[in-house]
């Protein structure tokens, strides 16, 4: 059986807010080293990459993998149930129907559970590397979600390019083009979440659909910075870190020229 | 023309 108590259950609500409009069904798989899920978006150019370790949970019982397929629009719409400050219990067992979450508020005077029915997902494992980044980048993930949502009003596709000097964001849409180059800045007097740190090896170049970037960006209550890594010609990973508790990571394939 | 590859051309199936 698998049984995880988590003490902030809100924390549930924001992995599902970052992953909703990506993906209608998924597959968590339960094992004894936590929750994660691994899943693509329809047209397959995108990856979600989840961990919740089982060290973060308050409680966390897993005998054996367990694959957990579940709608994300009804389990959305169940985990809305839950407060923001609610703990949260999710059970199964070993070849689930159904899933249970209870719901325990946080003064304990309130108790709910629901019941879910599970489905069965065929859905393609990938294998992603474990890979050395040419470039990786480190920023405010707000600083983020900003450029993206500014980058988007122009055009559809950023061009990002990493040089020991900074980051430039490029676009060009019908009205005619924007570029916002952030630059690194570890000399400041910024605390660590509101630096850039820019590494590299060699400077990199790619082009990547904003309204993708865009989704990704629904992670950023989650974590105050996100890291962008980048090697030429193969997919950008997007990370955002869950403190204590593990990651939420996407992957983008860039865009190509024929 | 401009378009992207599936993530299945740049990892491998599991």
């Amino acid at each position: 059986m698998f049984e995880a108590r988590l003490l902030q259950g809100g924390l549930l609500k924001k992995v599902l807010d970052s992953i909703k409009d990506i993906i209608t069904e998924g597959n968590f798989d339960c094992s004894p080293n936590g929750l994660s899920l691994q899943a693509m978006d329809s047209s397959h150019v995108s990856l979600i990459d989840i961990l919740l370790e089982s060290e973060g949970f308050e409680h966390y019982r897993c005998d054996r993998n367990i694959p957990m397929g579940l709608n994300i629009t009804n389990l959305v719409k169940m985990i809305k149930c839950a407060g923001s400050e609610d703990i949260v219990t999710i059970k199964c067992e070993d070849k689930p129907d159904n899933v249970t979450f209870l719901f325990e508020s946080k003064d304990n005077d309130k108790i709910s559970d629901f019941e879910m029915k599970t489905m069965t997902i065929d859905d393609e494992h990938l294998l992603v590397p474990d890979q050395t980044y040419t470039a990786v980048v480190k920023m405010p993930s707000a600083e983020f979600q900003r450029l993206c949502r500014d980058m988007a009003a122009i055009g559809d596709t950023v061009n990002i390019s990493v040089t020991k000097e900074g980051v430039r964001f490029s676009t060009t849409g019908d009205m005619g083009t924007a570029n916002i180059t952030v630059r690194p800045n570890p000399s400041g007097d910024q605390k660590e979440e509101e630096r850039t740190e820019v590494q590299i090896t060699e400077p990199v170049s790619a082009g990547f659909a904003l309204r993708y970037l865009n989704s990704f960006t629904k992670a950023t209550p989650l974590s105050p910075t996100v890291t962008l890594g980048m090697v030429p010609n193969l997919p950008i990973v997007v990370e955002y870190k869950i403190a204590d508790m593990g990651h939420v990571r996407y992957y983008l394939a860039p865009k190509i020229e024929d | 023309v401009v378009g992207q590859m599936p993530l299945s051309s740049f990892f491998g199936g599991a």
